[in-house]
C-alpha cells in the first residue's frame, strides 16, 4: 500500500514580510 | 556558485508551493496576484497591508546578500533589511521580484522580475499596532 503524501499548505501571510517597526504613540 | 544559501530561504517560495488565501482558496505561489494579498488582508482580523517603497538597493556580484532600504507605510518610516539576493518580494502590479531574479528562477523555479528602486512592495503590519 502506498499512503498518499500530504502536500504542505502555507498561509498567504507567510510570504509577506513584516517591515513596519513599532509606531510610537 | 554555492547553493547552500538557498537552504536559508523558506520552502514556500518554491514554484508549485500551495498557498492558502484568507478566504480558504488555494493557489500556487507563482499564480498569486496583487488582489489576492489585498483581499486576504481585508478579510484578516489582525493584519493589514502596508506599501513599502524600495529606496535603495545595495549589493554586489560577490555577495549572497543585499541591503534593501524601504520607506514603509504612510509615515514612510525608513527600514533597512539584509536579505539573500534571491529573496522574492511581491511588488504591486508587477508580481514577484528579487535583487537577482535569475538566481531566484534558478533555485526556486519562481518567475521573477528585477527588484528596483521605486518599486512598491507589499508588506504587512498588525491592525491593532498602536
Amino acid at each position: 500500500n502506498v499512503e498518499p503524501r500530504s502536500v504542505p499548505v502555507f498561509p498567504w501571510h507567510s510570504l509577506v514580510p513584516f517591515l513596519a517597526p513599532s509606531q510610537p504613540d | 556558485p554555492p547553493v547552500a544559501a538557498s537552504n536559508q530561504l523558506p520552502p514556500y517560495f518554491m514554484k508549485g508551493s500551495i498557498i492558502q488565501l484568507a478566504n480558504g482558496e488555494l493557489k500556487r505561489v507563482e499564480d498569486l496576484k496583487t488582489e489576492d494579498f489585498i483581499q486576504s488582508a481585508e478579510i484578516s482580523s489582525d493584519l493589514k497591508i502596508d506599501s513599502s517603497t524600495v529606496e535603495r538597493v545595495e549589493g554586489s556580484h560577490t555577495s549572497s546578500f543585499a541591503l534593501l532600504q524601504f520607506a514603509v507605510g504612510e509615515h514612510r518610516t525608513q527600514v533597512s533589511v539584509e536579505v539573500l539576493v534571491e529573496h522574492p518580494f511581491f511588488v504591486f502590479g508587477k508580481g514577484w521580484s528579487s535583487c537577482c531574479p535569475e538566481r531566484t528562477s534558478q533555485l526556486f523555479g519562481l518567475p521573477c522580475s528585477k527588484l528596483s528602486v521605486g518599486d512598491v512592495c507589499i508588506s504587512l503590519t498588525l491592525k491593532n499596532l498602536k
